[in-house]
């Protein structure tokens, strides 16, 4: 499996962008304040970060685009996967998993998958997200994702918090 | 379960071990209680450059960042995820070293993808796709600047 | 007292509005209590290339330091100190931001002395003196890349 | 006033450094690791950083030079000043004011001027130290040290914190 599409929707300052991710390594650069680590809080709304203060905001509301004065009715971010290999338990070649946030607090987990070129999506369950995501070893403490100015955390974290990024490998 | 982590630890204590060495210094992993790892933590002997082992603590800003992405690169050797998002690793790191882990992420992307946000040179150059970001009336957008063959 | 105060925050906030400018954006220093200034904070607006007004926190790593840096010049403008000593204050902005810094560093250091510590080429290459320090055998040195022409 | 030398003795990584300082804008590069903020945390230490966590040590005694498995007796820092305009209250045009610890702990400041070529040197109380230095604005809660990693701290202290810095200047 390996991550394909970045899709953001109304997602910060992000209104309607979709990112091709190819295999190998990708740099993503730009001014200061021109929404990069935007799109890294994107991936982590997906991945199921709890707290908006782990996605540098307030409330879940302030993930919302606000642009000329309104905020948007709702943000959306959309992981779209290569599945050939079938390591996501659904029957097609290009999955997604996403989340919404609306205005009025709504907040849903989507798994999105095609029968032919028909766009299918239903409503799933956090834990389901985390459970498929967890098989991947992606999301909860691992190293996969490292926030601006975190870098040294790895070091500065106890003993006992570091063998742990052992057990969830074991 | 404690063979299985006692086998894992050895492997990502193996790796550390090689990785450190290539980016000049001698660094290991060692348990706090080897008898049963579950009741203690896991603790990283590092000295950078080869200067004496010291604790964590008493390193520079690079030395740390350094540590931590050796560290990283262990575990991502043994049991590579999907893929990897770095947001300004090399921020403390000098020219060299930020040339070093630019290199390093190249190798460990064969295995696993790599989205790398970086000011550095170094690091930008080494990249097979480079993204582009800016604002245009506090609306962010993305243009590709350099696209892998493939991507045509 | 209050008007020694009331004074200092004018001319403060006159600096940072002008420095704000000059760096692309609108910023300006706000008391939490104007009629008794000492039993509130002092608050900062600023919004970077011209966004809306925004709080601090949604600031990203380099405007927020883009923002220290102007607080700090504004200060320093009013009363200077003899020195400053800047531990990689760039390390967070892009190249032209750090190259905009490097410019004020140049403009406040006909005032006082600036000694900054930096890993970038757009701050380093515009310092009047450069000192390079290196390690040998554990122990620090250092020697003089370039010296001011008085230095000879 | 304006700082004209540092010196380091047996302080961390420095074994016996002299650094003059011009006017103007002087840049510090050097490879990671190398021991430039070890010279911030020397020109701290005399300025009267109480603790050693301020100045990346565990205790005082860390601050000595450890090599080839042995430390040294003691570490001192001197910073020089040029006080041709006689702001720092002592008749000389040259003027230090250093402060040494020793391995068993003792950790006293010292008052350094030139009669001629001959250097003379007093034990002086560190709150004379602080008095010299907050005249100066130097030291104390002002802003001009910034650590490494430091720089946003001033945008993330409390407004009642931000706003104390103004009462210095006042
Ligand atoms: N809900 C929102 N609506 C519109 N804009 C937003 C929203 N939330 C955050 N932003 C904007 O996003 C900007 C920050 O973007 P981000 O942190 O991604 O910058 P960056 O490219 O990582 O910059 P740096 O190089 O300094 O780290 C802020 O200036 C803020 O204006
Ligand atoms: N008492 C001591 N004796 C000898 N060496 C010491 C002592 N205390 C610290 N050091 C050394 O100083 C080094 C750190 O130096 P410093 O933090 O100044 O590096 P730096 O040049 O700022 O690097 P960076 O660019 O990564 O920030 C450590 O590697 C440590 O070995
Ligand atoms: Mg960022
Ligand atoms: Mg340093």
């Amino acid at each position: 499996v390996s991550l394909s599409e970045i899709h953001l929707k109304n997602f910060k300052s992000f209104k309607d962008t979709k990112l091709k991710i190819p295999l190998g390594f990708t740099a993503i650069v730009g001014p200061n304040g021109s929404g990069k680590s935007n799109i890294v809080d994107g991936i982590c709304f997906v991945l199921g970060k709890t707290s908006p203060r782990s996605l540098r905001a307030d409330r879940f509301k302030d993930l919302i685009t606000y642009y000329r004065g309104k905020r948007a009715e709702y943000a959306e971010v959309t992981l779209f996967f290569d599945n050939r290999d079938r390591r996501i338990p659904v029957d097609g070649d290009r999955v997604g998993i996403s989340r919404k946030v609306k205005l009025k607090g709504e907040n849903n987990y989507y798994l999105i998958w095609y029968q032919g070129e028909v766009e299918r999506r239903r409503k799933i369950r956090k834990s389901e997200v985390i459970d498929i995501f967890s098989r991947l070893s992606l999301g909860g403490e691992r190293l996969n994702i490292i926030l601006q100015g975190d870098v040294t955390k790895i070091v500065e974290m106890s003993p006992k918090e570091r063998r742990k990024l052992l057990d969830e490998i074991s | 379960k404690k063979e299985v982590f006692m086998e894992i630890f050895k492997k990502v204590s193996k790796n550390f071990q090689e990785i450190y060495r290539s980016i000049g210094g001698r660094g290991r992993l060692r348990l706090e209680n080897p008898e049963d790892p579950f009741q203690g933590g896991l603790l990283i002997d590092a000295s950078p450059q080869n200067k004496k082992l010291q604790s964590l603590d008493m390193m520079s800003g690079g030395e740390k960042s350094l540590t931590a992405l050796a560290f990283l690169f262990a575990i991502q050797r043994l049991t590579p995820a999907p893929f990897y998002v770095l947001d300004e690793v090399d921020a403390t790191l000098d020219a060299k070293n930020a040339s070093l882990i630019g290199d390093m992420i190249k190798n460990a992307s064969r295995d696993s993808q790599f989205i790398v946000i970086s000011h550095r040179e170094q690091m930008i150059s080494k990249a097979d796709t480079l993204y582009g970001v800016y604002m245009e009336n506090g609306i962010s957008k993305v243009v590709g600047i350099k696209l892998d063959s493939e991507e045509g």
